[in-house]
Order: C-alpha cells, then structure tokens, then sequence
C-alpha cells in the first residue's frame, strides 16, 4: 500500500537510522544501544539516539543527562552526553525521571512520529532508535514511519527470551526491514571471586536462533556487574568492555 | 468518575484478583506471577493466573502448556497446569508459541477484557494477573477495569529498573490500589563454583524504595540459574527454591 514513511524535517541529515529491538523486555535493548552510540561515537562517527521506549525510557540515565532539551524554531534540539552522541527522550522532557507516562496507543505512536519529525538532529552519519518491548503501537510506528536501513534483534540466552524474540524476527520480516544481525547480551558471568565463568541461563541458544533464521550473530555480551553499575551512575560512555568493534571513520 | 470496572461474569467466582506488575520488563514479573501462584497452590488455595503480557506472553511456557483452550456456552475454558493452575494465556491461541501479535492499543485492551468477561474461571481463591512492561494500554486497561484487591510491584535491585519501577508504584497511587508490598528479584548470584554471593546488580535499591514509600518488602529473590532453566523446559512448578512461604488453607 501507501508508504507511512515520514521525510526527514529540514534540520535533519541522517545518514543511517538503526533500529535495536528485541520484543522481550530487560534483555539489554537500552544497554546495547548505548554501547554501539559509544562505539560508533569513539570511531569517529556522529551518532544520535532516539529512545522510543516511550513509557520506560532508559537512555538519559545511562548517560547521566539531567538538561532539558531546548526549543528553536518551532523544534527540539537534542541533549548531547559527554561524547557528543545526540539524545531524545520522553525522560528528558518530564519534571522527574521516574514520573509515569500514562497514555494509549494514539498518542504513544505520535509521540514517536514528534521525535522523528519535530527534533533537529542536525548531520548524523547514524541514528540508534532503541525500541520498547512487545509487538504493539510504538514498534510497529518505528518500523512503518521512520525510514530504517536495519535492525539490530537482541536476546539474552534463555530459551523463553528467544521465544519472544522470535515474534520480533517475525514481525519485522512481515515488513520487509533487514535483520542486521542479532546480539547475544548477559551470555556468562565471569565469578568475580573464582574467575569461573557462570552460564547463567544456559548457552547456545542464540547462536542457534541465528543460524535456523540465517542471521548474523553480531556479538555476544557478557553479564558485566560494572556495567550495570556504570548504567546506574550515568557513565555507561566509560564501560571498558569491549563491544562492536568499529572500524574508525 | 463512572466505575470502569467489570463485573464477573456467571462462571466465575474468584475471591481475590492481585496484579503483577513492574514498568520494568525482565525483571522477573512472569516468574514471579508464576512462582507466587505455585506456592499458592501447594498450600492448597484454588488458583488460577491471567497472562496480561498479550504482546510478550510467557505464563504457557513456564508451565509447558501445549493445550488449546477448549470453548463451553460461548466462554473459554482455562487450561490447567500439573498442578491445577488454571492458566489463561494468548499464546495459548495462536497457532505458533512464537508468532507476533501485532495489534494497536484499542484491540489489546479489548483481549483484556475478553480474558476477564469471557473465560470461565470457575471458583478461585486467587487469580494471579501477570501484567506486561510499560505504563500504557494494557495495563492501564488492567487497572481501570479488574477489581483488582492489591498489587505486587516486581523489580531487579539496579536503581535504572527501580527508576522505572517508581512509575509504575506513581501509576498504580493515582488509580488508588493498594501495593500489597514489593519483591526484589535477582538480588543475588550463589556462584555454582565457589559458593560466593556476587550481587551482578548492586544491592538495596529495592528496600531503601520500599522503606521510602512506606511499602513492604514481600520477598528477596536470589538469581538461580536452575529457575531459569526449569522456566524454558516448561517445568517451574518443580522449582525447589523458597519462594512466598504462604501458611496452608
Ligand atoms: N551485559 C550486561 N551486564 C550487566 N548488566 C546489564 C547488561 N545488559 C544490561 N544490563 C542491565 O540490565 C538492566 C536491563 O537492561 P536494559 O538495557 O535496560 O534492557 P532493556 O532495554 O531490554 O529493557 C539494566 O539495569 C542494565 O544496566
Ligand atoms: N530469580 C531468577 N533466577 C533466574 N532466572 C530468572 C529469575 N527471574 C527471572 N528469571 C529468568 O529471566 C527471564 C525474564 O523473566 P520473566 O519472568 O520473563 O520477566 P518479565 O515477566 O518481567 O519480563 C526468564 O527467562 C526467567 O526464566
Ligand atoms: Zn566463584
């Protein structure tokens, strides 16, 4: 039919526009989004991310934002973390970080459509569009309003995550958007007493996910405490870990 | 304002509906929903859980329910797990366990609603609603329309969860149902090698919130990657960890 597609507003220059969903929540979306915006950010690149996770948005805590985003002419300019990586986010325009959203499907796809057509983005090489859980109406206006070059489907081991994550493959294959690859996320834990390393949730799981779908597996993670830790005290831009090796610009 | 509520309908006699809820996904709400429900039942009570995650359902494969539901005088019939459980799930309709439900807001609160006025519960003591991720649709719907006696608020112990966890408990005060209390869940990691606690995700976020909204800490829930394991071959209800030690009827 139609395309739904959105144009790009007239202070935007997107050169790429990822999407990184999973269906399942709590399976790293928020994380692996960030860590790729660093990685990218680190090589050169000029990147930008869009948190749609509209009623539980993570991304301006992962990097410590407290700014409110300021207006020009009738747009919303994007806070910038400590790298330079451009954000938007529903938790940047709330009086408290942990006030509620509490709205239905309508206003939840506009919310999502103001972010595309109404923030200056300004001259990105890439923009990360970390998506909510499940298959309802913010997934499904990213991937029919927002012109995406790819997806990035990310699980953790557990065969029930894979479970759900498959009816994202799913969906995205209904609308003909490429699967980039998928990400393994908490895959072990190295013992911080023994050095053993623990598979919490078994292991393999993905890689066979990937495999039966024809998918790249694009890396796989492990459960960092520092990490986490990192989440919570808005540094996740100084994780030492490795993750998406990028080639620099 | 006019009561929303539903009122049961005439296959249906439950004393007590409690919701599962968090904001947060992956933080254990289905297993928690799953595990409470278990420990409801061996000490006798008559239980029975709605799984609300109608984008993300996961209560079926906890059980390693493969039935359809069967119809009766135009109502569905529960399915029953080993224990009796009587469980209402969409994954249990679809044809597939991992095909996606693509629907918009109005249609997923009306899958809520159906699973509340058209299923037969039958005589309950308890029916467990297992909420999905999020502030929007679904469980607002769940919120506005079950008589629902008290909620149990899920979280995992990073302040980021909490973060959003604190949306949800700010939601669920202004439609003025009580918190029953909150559960923290995996608190904590006995490694499999050395014995040692490792705390992946910090510790005391969810006790010092409990303390500051005056609500009662339920239960502190270890991550055991046997309950992981159960949990994807079908097979919670052999679970041997304390979970809710609930007195027998
Ligand atoms: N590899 C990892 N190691 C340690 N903690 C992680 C890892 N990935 C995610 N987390 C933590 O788990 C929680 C959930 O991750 P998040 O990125 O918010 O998931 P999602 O966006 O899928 O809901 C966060 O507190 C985050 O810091
Ligand atoms: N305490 C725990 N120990 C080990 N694994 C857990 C624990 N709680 C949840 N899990 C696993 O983590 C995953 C997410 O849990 P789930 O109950 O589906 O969360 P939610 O309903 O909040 O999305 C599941 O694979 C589950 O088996
Ligand atoms: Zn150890």
């Amino acid at each position: 039919g139609k395309s739904l597609l959105l144009p790009q507003n007239e202070a935007s220059e997107i050169k790429h526009v990822i999407g990184v969903m999973s269906g399942k929540g709590g399976v790293g979306k928020s994380s692996v989004s960030a860590l790729l915006a660093v990685s990218l950010a680190r090589a050169g690149y000029k990147v930008g991310i869009m948190d749609a996770d509209i009623t539980g948005p993570s991304i301006p805590r992962l990097f410590g934002l407290k700014a409110r985003p300021e207006q020009f002419n009738e747009m919303l300019l994007p806070v910038k973390t400590a790298l330079g990586i451009e954000v938007m986010s529903l938790n940047l325009l709330l009086p408290e970080e942990d006030d509620p959203v509490i709205w239905r499907g309508p206003i939840l796809a506009s919310a999502v459509k103001q972010f595309w057509s109404d923030v200056a983005w300004g001259r990105l090489d890439y923009l990360i569009v970390d998506m909510p859980p499940g298959t309802g109406d913010v997934p499904l206006t990213v991937l029919q309003s927002l012109p995406l070059d790819g997806l990035i489907v990310v699980s953790s081991p557990q065969d029930l995550a894979m479970m759900v994550v498959k009816k994202a493959i799913k969906m995205v294959q209904q609308v003909h958007i490429p699967v980039l690859g998928l990400v393994e996320n908490m895959s072990y834990l190295a013992c911080p007493h023994c050095g053993e390393r623990i598979h919490l949730f078994g292991s393999g799981h993905v890689a066979d996910a990937a495999r039966a779908n024809d998918l790249r597996l694009l890396d796989v993670l492990p459960l960092d405490p520092e990490l986490a830790a990192l989440g919570d005290a808005g540094k996740i831009e100084e994780y030492s870990g490795k993750a998406f090796n990028i080639d620099p610009v």
